[in-house]
């Protein structure tokens, strides 16, 4: 398993940030 | 994939069969059923239709039906397989599963790209990843200068962009994915290996007897 490249952050690390893609409150109901 | 020894499963009128979507699934029958439950409670939320659309999907995610996101925008569309504006039970059950542990990196790679590629062109392109970039700086209130964003873009581009057209093609993403692993770490919910135990309070009995695995 590699690990990430060491160059500067990239952009999809901090898309990947958002809120709105973490599925997590469909299952606080 | 879901393992089931049965005589009964429920059915469900109007919507696909559990012990079906076990069998194309890293969920077990009686996920499923647990899975419908939700379902119901998500999809009668504004519109008692059976059918999960854009307002009930976000109030589901956000507890706000005004929440507005490009990024939410995107993912109800990817969930909405059949482009009918609503999710049905299959659908539903069908893309949470690309989140499961258990799902192949190959559906957690196309999944991501589909969501980057938003307007469905084939490539992930530099707008569109500038466009999120913005969204996302600015959910986040973080704010940085232009100048570094195009540097953020040209880097990220220049290690993605292999062959230098100025856009992501799917091909260069699942090199650029298998290089930066971390990349498909928001396509992972590790509780969706047992959600029938994580989650009680939308599991009911099964009449399905299974045995995992």
């Amino acid at each position: 398993k590699g690990s990430d490249s060491p160059t500067i952050i990239n952009a999809f690390q901090l898309i990947g940030m958002s809120s709105f893609l973490d599925l997590s409150g469909f299952f606080e109901q | 994939m879901g393992c089931l020894h049965s005589t009964a499963a429920r059915e469900y009128p109007g919507h696909e069969n559990p012990v079906k979507l076990a069998s194309e699934t890293a969920f077990s029958v009686s996920e499923v059923e647990a899975l419908y439950e939700l379902f119901k409670s998500i999809s009668c939320s504004v519109v008692d239709d059976g059918l999960i659309n854009k307002e009930e999907f976000q109030l589901a995610l956000f507890k706000n039906r005004k929440k507005e996101n490009l990024f939410a925008n995107r993912i109800f569309d990817l969930f909405d397989v059949k482009r009918k504006g609503v999710i049905d039970f299959g659908d539903f059950v069908r893309s949470l599963n690309v989140f499961h542990p258990n799902a192949s990196l190959e559906e957690k790679t196309d999944f991501t790209f589909r969501l980057y590629d938003m307007d469905c062109t084939g490539y992930i392109e530099r707008q569109e990843v500038k466009q999120m970039l913005i969204a996302l700086l600015c959910e986040s209130e973080m704010k940085l200068a232009d100048d570094t964003i195009e540097v953020i873009l040209d880097q990220t581009f220049e290690d993605a962009d292999v062959d230098g057209d100025g856009k992501i093609g799917k091909t260069e993403w699942s090199d650029f994915v298998i290089k930066n692993p971390s990349l498909l770490k928001i396509m992972t919910l590790p509780y969706l290996r047992d959600i029938t135990t994580t989650f009680p309070s939308f599991v009911f009995n099964s009449e399905v007897d299974e045995i995992a695995t």
